[in-house]
């Protein structure tokens, strides 16, 4: 664990409580990608299925349980809750064109070849164009709620983190796996519009909007 | 044997 891992998993964990936050507070998850809010729930289904056969630490274990149980909250929430506000005519991206391609290289590029290396793998690749339907969402509708943009923000943030926890990790301890360090630096390009929006307007008290 | 590879991040 280093500092940079730490905040990394600490955006992470904001950006989750926020969305949750943003939704029962204002009632509605209008803006909200249900699509993207699915993909990151088979995320962390498959990657931590690892809950049952590993063991790395009690901060760990924690983290993948608020992880998990937050994203399902957050379905629920979206699909039966709230249902009437989702604004699903904006959420038109077709999340096969992800799901298939990341699982085909999930069985082309992966460590070892088990089942449960394959749904890690599988996990790691989904992530990274897990945000593209609420990025394409935010896009049509041409602008996004304050608070959204917060959420995009720290779920951005937590990758870019993540990158130079790996550049310290290599340094300091030798860690590399070029599976996750790919994947992280094409998410975390995903966001780099969205970064220079949110810096430019959002962080200047201006609403998020598209020209 | 299967190598078990342990992935400490989350």
């Amino acid at each position: 664990m280093n500092i940079f891992r730490l905040c990394g998993d600490l955006s992470h964990l904001l950006a989750i409580l926020l969305l949750l936050f943003k939704i029962w507070k204002t009632r509605s998850c209008a803006g909200i990608s249900g699509k993207t809010q699915l993909l990151f729930t088979i995320v962390y289904t498959a990657r931590y299925l690892d809950l049952f056969t590993s063991f790395v630490s009690v901060y760990n274990s924690v983290m993948k349980i608020v992880f998990l149980t937050a994203s399902y909250g957050t379905l629920y929430l979206m699909f039966y809750k709230f249902k009437p506000t989702y604004d699903h005519n904006h959420d038109s991206f077709r999340i096969l064109y992800l799901i298939v391609p990341a699982l085909v290289l999930s069985f082309i590029i992966v460590h070892v070849y088990t089942v449960m290396e394959i749904l890690w793998t599988f996990s790691i690749y989904l992530e990274a164009v897990a945000i593209m339907p609420q990025l394409f969402m935010v896009s049509r509708t041409g602008e996004a709620e304050t608070i959204t943009s917060h959420y995009l923000f720290a779920l951005g943030s937590y990758r870019a983190l993540y990158i130079l926890n790996w550049i310290y990790r290599y340094y300091t301890e030798d860690f590399l796996d070029w599976i996750t360090i790919m994947a992280g630096i094409v998410q975390t390009i995903l966001y780099c519009d969205f970064f220079y929006l949110y810096i430019t307007k959002v962080l200047k008290g201006k609403r998020l909007s598209l020209p | 044997p299967v190598t078990e590879i342990d992935h400490d991040e989350l």
